[in-house]
């Protein structure tokens, strides 16, 4: 809750609890790798599809499998925001994952075209 | 550094002109708006000086270049915004202009008064959502202001190199711009 003041600004909130916040909940997926089934890891693929890594599959619903086509995302992923590139859900990738971020995708708006030009 | 499909741009002739706006209905309560107007007008300020573009600021919401405002959940754009954290806010490429800020976060424009563990930069991320109105995309630079994660309590809003070129590739450059003064201030960023 948000308790402001008058003239000293002085904003309060109570965030005892910050596992409501979006996302905190891929904490679970911790370690996660190719061939893994953990139940609602179809969140964290809609999570990817968001951002522009995975394409919605033929049948309209991802499933909670960690299959080769979600490796590759996560690899896409790793290799866009600069993390070490394991392919897996390491602590560095759930990390990421987990902050608050930009709403724009990260490739959805480049097309085939897209480069990343690094210095 | 990276551009949206196609590399849109403002196409006006040089020096190009930008207004914006802020909505008058769709604004946050506990941050006047003067306050959100001075950290605004140095956001903006920020990439003018590296480009020959200048934002000016004016009243009629409808007609402006840039249309500002904060917004819950499903606001009818398309990109619902999702609570506390998560996705913080987002803008469009040239030349739509829509920029749109999640009125669900705990905005803060200093850590010293703000204390919530959730609050956010006012002026980080206006300086990033910027970057997309101009028609950057997301940087892989994880110093960079176009980088797409921004941590609670935290603070970034000084261009790095990979921001000026890549605004600069669009825009060219503002001829009072040197890269030494930047140069100078990343180092000092590094040291710290």
């Amino acid at each position: 809750r948000i308790f402001p003041e008058s003239s000293s600004t002085v904003i309060t909130v109570d965030t005892h609890n910050t596992t409501t916040t979006t996302w905190h909940g891929f904490t679970r997926f911790l370690d996660a790798g190719k061939g893994s089934q953990v139940s609602g890891m179809s969140e964290l693929k809609e999570y990817f599809n968001r951002f522009g890594y995975l394409p919605i599959p033929d049948e309209n619903n991802f499933t909670d499998i960690f299959d080769k086509q979600f490796e590759s995302a996560v690899i896409a992923y790793q290799t866009n925001l600069g993390l070490p590139v394991t392919g897996k859900l390491d602590s560095d990738t759930i990390s990421m994952m987990v902050s608050p971020r930009c709403g724009v995708s990260d490739t959805k708006t480049h097309g085939t075209t897209f480069q990343a030009t690094k210095h | 550094f990276s551009y949206f499909y196609g590399k849109p741009r403002w196409g006006r002739q040089a020096p190009v002109i930008l207004t914006y706006a802020f909505s008058q209905n769709n604004m946050i309560d506990y941050i006047s708006l003067k306050d959100i107007k001075t950290v605004f007008k140095r956001a903006f300020s920020r990439w003018a000086q590296v480009i020959p573009v200048s934002f000016m600021e004016i009243e009629d919401y409808p007609s402006a270049d840039i249309r500002i405002g904060f917004y819950y959940r499903d606001h009818g754009d398309g990109q619902p915004f999702d609570g506390v954290l998560g996705v913080l806010a987002h803008a469009f490429s040239p030349e739509n202009g829509r920029f749109h800020l999640d009125a669900s976060e705990t905005w803060a424009l200093d850590f010293e008064t703000v204390k919530s563990r959730v609050a956010v930069d006012l002026e980080s991320v206006a300086t990033h959502e910027i970057g997309h109105i101009l028609g950057l995309a997301h940087s892989s630079v994880k110093e960079a202001v176009m980088y797409p994660s921004l941590s609670p309590r935290s603070k970034k809003v000084d261009l790095k190199i990979d921001d000026v070129n890549g605004v600069q590739a669009l825009y060219g450059s503002n001829p009072n711009f040197t890269f030494s003064s930047l140069l100078a201030s990343e180092n000092s960023f590094n040291k710290g």
